[in-house]
């Protein structure tokens, strides 16, 4: 995570929102 | 005729990943994940960087298909039970909240089997190409799509990043060179070249033609 830049926050924070859309949906 | 600046002004991150999202969805292949690397030039040394734009992961069949033999690849548990780790604390750092929970279903998100397409997505993001290295320097420097198919094509190159995509379970990797970056689309099935979908991308990522 600390390998992670705050420009990259919002890419990651769709992604994890997204895989728990995923998963929930499954 | 000027190009606008892909991270720049009108094309930020959200209309970024409304075109990965629509080049994904509206593909008759299966992609399980599309990325723009973004063109730069360090500060300190003069080096043209690729580094994250921005990506839209999709999904393969890894989930979705009946359990087939595991891959010799497939991880372990220990690599399983860092993953998770890792999410959660990804999590933690985008909620803000320690544990990385706004709930119990986000617990029981991360506590999903975290696939091998979803961590080489995620470790993506913490990748850069200096001057033409790895697959997306190579096509952006040589202003030549590369279009590699086939697990073994993959294993074989000399780039890390095609071998650590078929570590993960891909089988396709295409990186299409634009004005201010590289589209790169990774599927896990065998995609053969298409003159369409390059296409679609530079008329999608490209906004001054």
């Amino acid at each position: 995570p600390a390998a992670v830049p705050q420009a990259r926050k919002a890419s990651l924070a769709r992604f994890l929102e997204k895989r728990k859309e995923r998963i929930t949906n499954a | 005729e000027a190009q606008p600046s892909m991270m720049g002004g009108f094309f930020n991150q959200d209309t970024l990943q409304h075109r990965l999202q629509t080049l994904i969805e509206g593909a008759k292949e299966s992609w399980t994940y599309a990325i723009f690397w973004n063109t730069s030039v360090d500060d300190v040394s003069g080096a043209s960087l690729l580094g994250w734009g921005d990506g839209y992961y999709k999904g393969g069949d890894d989930k979705l298909s009946p359990p087939l033999p595991r891959r010799k690849t497939q991880s372990s548990a220990a690599e399983q039970a860092h993953r998770r780790k890792v999410l959660r604390e990804l999590n933690s750092l985008i909620s803000g909240v320690p544990n990385g929970g706004d709930g119990e279903d986000v617990v029981d998100a991360v506590d999903e089997e975290v696939t091998d397409t979803e961590w080489f997505f995620l470790v993506s993001m913490t990748q850069s190409f200096v001057n033409g290295s790895g697959l997306p320097g190579q096509a952006f420097f040589s202003s030549a799509p590369l279009w590699v198919a086939g697990g073994d094509r993959l294993a074989s190159s000399s780039c890390e990043r095609a071998r650590q995509a078929q570590v993960f379970g891909l089988q396709t990797v295409v990186c299409i060179p634009l004005a201010n970056g590289v589209v790169e689309l990774g599927s896990t099935d065998m995609i053969f070249q298409s003159a369409d979908l390059m296409n679609k991308v530079r008329i999608l990522f490209n906004f001054s033609r």
